[in-house]
């Protein structure tokens, strides 16, 4: 497979790791029980293979499936909506096969140039999508009474909303906690 | 703030029309905002002491509390509205609207989320019929048991045995040791009075599998455990505190005959065992559905601790990026952006995959209703393998989230940590990340032998024939 940097083609990359993956984890089954081992043990010996390929065919079905719903649900789309879907879509992707790069490496026809250029258009992705980020999470729609953050409400008011929550602690409800008297004072005078 | 409301105002697509896309089209999203509405002018005082201040009891009190003034409104206000069918097309709209409640969890999350639905999916018409109006109604509060002390994801592995008795048409409930103690199950431990238990059915001296039993465990006026019951809470835990998770097990208890859930099997008076439904695995489908519903659950808190991260960090202004100048805000440094932009994009690839997958769910449902059993192991290795690594990636990226608002997303009041706490428990329970992995990889590697063959494969591992003919 060559690597050619499109959402399509990523997706593309990304089954042929998980086909990769499981052809290796059969090719060491199979192995084991040419040794003479049962097909149980050798299955439970290919454990961490085994995991990793179904990991890697889930993540191609998910890239997939992410790709195809965003498209089909902004076919219909405002062309900003579409492009801020898109890149979303896309910054998704590169992160995967970044998250990734030692499969692609060995399991498709990537190159260094390749994921160098993966690198590069990742990073622009993150700065084309550094304006609309706010509007994003807002699109989310959840009121502040669902959200239940001081870090996360709508009107921004965090210091405000920490301190107003810090004074809710049952801790500042009297000036001087009843420890002082019983062990911190008596520490102090040396009366303990 | 004003900076965000600048980053409002500098946004050039029209929010709107992306939140229709995530409620799944305008009508749904007037659906959500208008049960949003009559729930949530309810439910604004409902806390004056935080809840993370206090100790276990008071919490599961408080919680209880909640949940009743909860299920009042439901059940007046928003039923009334929309009709019963909110709890099959909006219950995730329910679900949602119940986190302005519940900062953790409800003790009746089981009742509607998988009491009702087993009684849905695997009782007679008739078993229906009775059972339903009283759960719909609150006038019984159940749960669902299946995990035991020494039992998780290998389900037929369960110890609990439900072995019939022909001369009073009963079957007796018993648990042979600790480890077949049911565990976990949500409301379990002081809120329900009934229960679903699955347990190794045994008639005429033979074992037919595991199977499932409604199991009154409470006095339903007293509340008392009922003799040959022993029920309680398993004690504090990473999260879930208030989700009531409690243990049960039974000295030789005993239920009428017709509390098995007989859609699939049945036990005749005579003891007689009749398989009624054509495929074995038609008993996994409540077990399919929930981790379909996980899924959707992990989309909706990522969704959350990103929305958290992201306006913190637009309000948030940190160092200095050109010396004598105004600290920038963090989230114009680009490691910032790494750590948070892909959390928008995995709540959404999550979101739109679950929306996939439900749709995926129905068609096979519908298939098996006509005795197409098919695409079975194709949905039971993709609900496995997506609730895995949807729980996984949501507990990491949420997690990712409060690092990145720092000392700040360690404060409770951020509702970071408890976002964390529960998402990280959905990554073990309903089949833990490693053993849905396995069974999915089992799948795998008989498509590929299948596809090896020449034999046709099923639609998401079409890509092992190319794969296969390259290989060879």
């Amino acid at each position: 497979y060559k690597w050619n940097g499109s959402a399509e083609g990523i997706i593309k990359a990304a089954y042929y790791v998980a086909a990769g993956k499981i052809s290796s984890s059969v090719t060491s089954i199979r192995k084991r029980m040419k040794n003479g081992k049962a097909f149980e043990d050798a299955w439970e010996l290919t454990g961490v293979q085994l995991v990793a390929a179904a990991e890697a065919h889930c993540r191609a079905v998910i890239c997939d499936v992410y790709r195809k719903e965003t498209v089909r649900l902004t076919a219909n789309s405002s062309p900003n909506v579409k492009t801020v879907m898109d890149q979303l879509n896309m910054l998704y992707l590169s992160h995967w096969a970044l998250e990734r790069t030692g499969d692609l490496l060995r399991y498709t026809s990537t190159t260094e140039d390749d994921l160098i250029s993966c690198q590069q258009r990742y990073e622009e992705l993150l700065a084309a999508i550094r304006p609309n980020a706010v509007g994003l999470v807002d699109a989310f729609d959840f009121p502040d009474e669902i959200l239940q953050s001081t870090l996360g409400a709508y009107d921004g008011r965090v210091y405000e909303r920490l301190m107003e929550e810090a004074l809710k602690s049952p801790l500042n409800a009297e000036p001087v906690n009843r420890s002082f008297h019983q062990y911190l004072k008596p520490l102090m005078q040396g009366k303990l | 703030n004003e900076d965000l409301a600048k980053e409002r105002a500098r946004c050039d697509f029209n929010v709107s029309e992306i939140t229709n896309i995530l409620d799944g089209g305008i009508e749904r999203t007037k659906q959500r905002k208008k049960i949003e509405s009559i729930a949530l002018s309810n439910g604004k005082c409902c806390d004056v002491t935080p809840e993370e201040t206090l100790g276990p009891k008071e919490r599961y009190e408080n919680a209880i509390r909640k949940s009743c003034l909860y299920t009042k409104i439901v059940k007046d206000q928003v039923l009334t509205l929309t009709g019963l069918e909110v709890l099959g097309s909006n219950s995730s709209v329910l679900r949602r609207t119940a986190d302005a409640f519940f900062k953790d969890i409800s003790p009746f999350l089981l009742h509607l989320g998988m009491f009702v639905p087993t009684i849905m999916g695997q009782g007679t018409p008739e078993q229906q019929s009775y059972w339903l109006p009283r759960a719909l109604d609150f006038q019984i509060i159940g749960t669902y048991a299946q995990t035991e002390l020494g039992h998780g994801t290998f389900i037929r592995g369960l110890e609990t045995t439900a072995t019939y008795d022909p001369d009073t048409e009963e079957f007796v409930i018993h648990s042979p040791r600790l480890t077949s103690y049911k565990w976990w199950a949500g409301g379990l431990g002081k809120t329900s009075n009934y229960c679903i238990v699955v347990a190794q059915l045994y008639t005429q001296g033979k074992c037919y599998g595991i199977h499932p039993f409604i199991v009154q465990i409470r006095d339903e006026d007293t509340h008392m455990p009922l003799p040959g019951v022993r029920v309680g809470e398993i004690g504090p835990r990473m999260g879930f505190n208030t989700a009531d998770n409690g243990f049960l097990g039974f000295d030789h208890y005993r239920i009428p005959r017709n509390h098995m859930l007989m859609k699939n099997s049945q036990v005749l008076k005579d003891g007689t065992y009749v398989k009624v439904a054509s495929h074995s695995k038609l008993t996994y489908g409540t077990m399919v559905f929930v981790r379909v519903m996980l899924v959707n659950e992990v989309a909706f808190n990522l969704a959350k601790a990103a929305t958290i991260a992201v306006r913190y960090s637009a309000v948030r202004r940190q160092s200095e990026k050109i010396s004598g100048e105004p600290e920038p805000q963090i989230i114009d440094y680009v490691t910032q952006q790494h750590k948070l932009f892909v959390c928008i994009a995995t709540a959404h690839a999550l979101q739109l995959s679950s929306n996939w997958l439900w749709k995926t769910f129905s068609a096979v449902l519908a298939d098996m209703r006509g005795g197409n059993t098919e695409n079975l192991p194709e949905l039971h290795a993709l609900s496995s393998c997506l609730k895995a690594l949807s729980t996984s990636d949501s507990a990491a990226l949420i997690e990712q989230c409060r690092l990145a608002c720092g000392g700040h997303g360690y404060m409770l009041s951020s509702n970071l940590p408890l976002l964390y706490s529960f998402v990280t428990a959905t990554r073990t329970y309903e089949g833990d990340y490693t053993v849905l992995l396995l069974q999915t990889a089992r799948f795998l590697i008989k498509a590929w032998e299948q596809a090896e063959s020449g034999n046709p494969v099923t639609p998401t591992v079409s890509y092992m024939e190319e794969a296969v003919v390259g290989n060879k």
